[in-house]
């Protein structure tokens, strides 16, 4: 970046600069800038376009997409976690919306986050707008009784899929990924036959610490996929890369606004796209 | 750790009479990724380095028993006072008039949070505050400011159906009359690149004239830290920051490119959800968790 530039260099010097400010993180950039290099003269590339091939190959790589078609036989269960502010809350209104209206199905939604203030009465007005059940009880309860109650719920009067939202947590503050473990134990152990997915909500604003708090929260629970709020801010998401590459975490969906529709399945080829344009 | 990598890069140059263009090179190149590592927007780092750099081949550093070590103290010194500001606390006019603090930024930031925190930091001072629930958008937003309002024994103004520029000076006017000192407006998080929201905050901050526009910031915000800042400095003018979530594990680099792009002083930093969780904004302490 700073150093001596020959004339094949500044185009490769250029692309590490724009990984970096898509927020691949300094060593995955020039990691992925050599792999680059070295499979141009491998491949012989002379041309920008294949050039960008190759990279979209080496970056596509390690990006997986999580299947976000429900399961039609069982009752699903969605667990949306992330820390503070990311976008948890808005994200689990989406869901019920989207699996309404792209799998007709009933969704139900589950305030389990007892603790911020007006974190209920915010789900609940999503609930009333949507024309969506929202289970809840009074904040300061346990999050693992709501939980417990929104199953009930649906055994007794229906539901398709469940879509619970948790209160936003800080990833180092054992505390509180003990909360989650309990939360998610809660599930395991009441399910029952459903399909169950804990998904990790990411905020694309969000740089290295992002790869941080995927770690931790799947080191805490295990995440079964991760949706990227905030996509609508034009940064790039680009830590997605290296969470991807280090943990082996499917993305599932992508946030590009506060509408209800502002929520679509993770699209590899339009995201390495828009992160290279 | 950054004071052993360049304690390895230097080893060899103690007792030589110049360093090496490898030496500087090594050392460009740690500082860079550390910077990187720790979200400093890439051409902070670049400007960074290129003033900082130039005393790694320094008499000083030459001449020192432990180059690594001075030179990361160099480095070190200059972050703190990058960092640093002589207008680090709010300024408030006094307790006969009214004083507007308008608190803005991205989606999900910690504007209310951190308004919350204001207003009971202030109050502890024995200033008279009220907080104006001016965010009409987010479900629940007004009730949020007004729950934690209650939790920390300041007033909130709220008020039902109108626009968020009407409630703001309507907030101002109750304030005036019912004597409060201070007014904290809480607004819509918005995204610098929505023009019609921009156009509304900077609409907001000409009709309460406030005297300190403070952009809340997550701490862990990436390499866009600098976009964001600029154009809330440009379109509406920002006389001070709040980094808030500082708590989490973030190293923070998103301060200095704030710092460094705006040029104006962190005031706070947020430290958690409860409203006690606010507090002043030492450079030290984010230069050492900038340069881990
Ligand atoms: N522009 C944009 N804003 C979003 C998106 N998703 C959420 N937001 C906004 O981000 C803010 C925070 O969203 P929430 O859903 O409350 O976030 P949360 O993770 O539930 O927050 P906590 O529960 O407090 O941890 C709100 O203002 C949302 O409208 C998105 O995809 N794009
Ligand atoms: N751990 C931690 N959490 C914080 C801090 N400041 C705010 N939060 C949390 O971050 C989340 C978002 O805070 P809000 O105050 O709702 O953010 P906002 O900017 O008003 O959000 P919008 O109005 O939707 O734009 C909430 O869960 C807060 O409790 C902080 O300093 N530390
Ligand atoms: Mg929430
Ligand atoms: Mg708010």
């Amino acid at each position: 970046l700073f150093g001596k530039k020959t004339e094949g260099d500044t185009f490769f010097e250029e692309l590490e600069d724009i990984l970096i400010e898509g927020d691949l993180g300094a060593l995955s950039a020039m990691e992925i800038t050599d792999a680059l290099r070295e499979a141009v003269r491998a491949a012989r590339v002379k041309d920008r376009e294949g050039t960008l091939a190759l990279l979209k190959d080496l970056l596509g790589e390690h990006l997986s997409t999580m299947d976000t078609v429900p399961d039609s036989e069982r009752l699903n269960f969605f667990l949306i976690l992330g820390v503070n502010g990311v976008g948890k809350t808005t994200t689990a209104a989406k869901l019920a919306a989207y699996y309404r209206k792209h799998h007709a199905m009933e969704a139900v939604l589950s305030a389990a986050d007892t603790f911020r203030a007006a974190a209920i009465d915010q789900l609940l007005l999503h609930g009333t707008r949507l024309g969506i059940r929202v289970i809840h009880q009074q904040p300061g309860s346990d999050p693992g009784a709501v939980i417990f109650d929104t199953l009930e719920s649906v055994k007794a009067k229906g539901g398709d899929i469940i879509i619970a939202d948790t209160a936003g947590r800080m990833h180092n503050r054992s505390d509180l990924v003990r909360e989650l473990q309990k939360i998610d134990k809660v599930v395991r152990s009441r399910l029952g036959e459903g399909l169950y997915k804990k998904l990790l909500v990411i905020d694309a604003t969000t740089g290295q610490n992002g790869i941080r708090q995927a770690e931790i929260f799947h080191e805490a629970i295990g995440v079964d996929g991760i949706i990227l709020a905030k996509y609508d801010s034009d940064a790039k998401g680009g830590i997605l890369f290296s969470i991807s590459r280090t943990l082996h975490i499917p993305l599932a969906f992508i946030g590009t606004g506060e509408s209800y529709d502002d929520l679509k399945p993770f699209e590899k080829e339009a995201f390495l796209s828009s992160l290279l344009s | 750790r950054i004071t052993e990598k360049f304690t390895d890069i230097f080893r060899q140059v103690s007792g030589k009479a110049v360093i090496s263009e490898k030496n500087i090179e090594d050392t460009v190149n740690e500082i860079k990724v550390a910077l990187l590592e720790a979200d400093v927007n890439v051409r902070v780092v670049r400007r960074f380095v290129n003033h900082t750099i130039e005393e790694a081949r320094g008499e000083k550093v030459l001449k020192a028993v432990n180059p690594g070590q001075l030179f990361t103290k160099i480095v070190y010194d200059r972050m703190v006072s990058l960092l640093g500001d002589e207008r680090q606390d709010l300024d408030l006019k006094g307790p006969d008039t009214v004083s507007c603090i308008l608190m803005m930024g991205l989606q999900g930031s910690g504007k209310t949070t951190s308004a919350a925190k204001l207003g009971v930091r202030l109050k502890k001072e024995g200033r008279k505050p009220l907080l104006v629930a001016a965010d009409l958008v987010r479900p629940a937003a007004v009730e949020q400011l007004a729950i934690l309002g209650s939790q920390g024994g300041v007033d909130v103004y709220r008020e039902e159906g109108s626009s968020a520029l009407t409630v703001a000076k309507n907030g101002y006017k109750h304030a005036k009359k019912q004597l409060y000192d201070t007014v904290i407006f809480d607004t819509t998080g918005r995204l610098h690149i929505d023009e019609e929201m921009m156009a509304e905050i900077a609409a907001m901050a000409k009709a309460v004239d406030p005297v300190e526009a403070l952009l809340v910031a997550d701490a862990m915000t990436g390499q866009h830290a600098v976009d964001i800042a600029k154009e809330f400095d440009e379109r509406v003018g920002i006389t001070g920051v709040i980094l808030s979530k500082f708590d989490s594990d973030a190293r923070g680099g998103a301060a200095l490119s704030l710092k460094s792009i705006t040029g104006k002083p962190i005031k706070f930093i947020g430290t958690g959800e409860k409203l006690d969780q606010l507090e002043v904004f030492y450079p030290e302490r984010i230069a050492s968790r900038i340069l881990g």
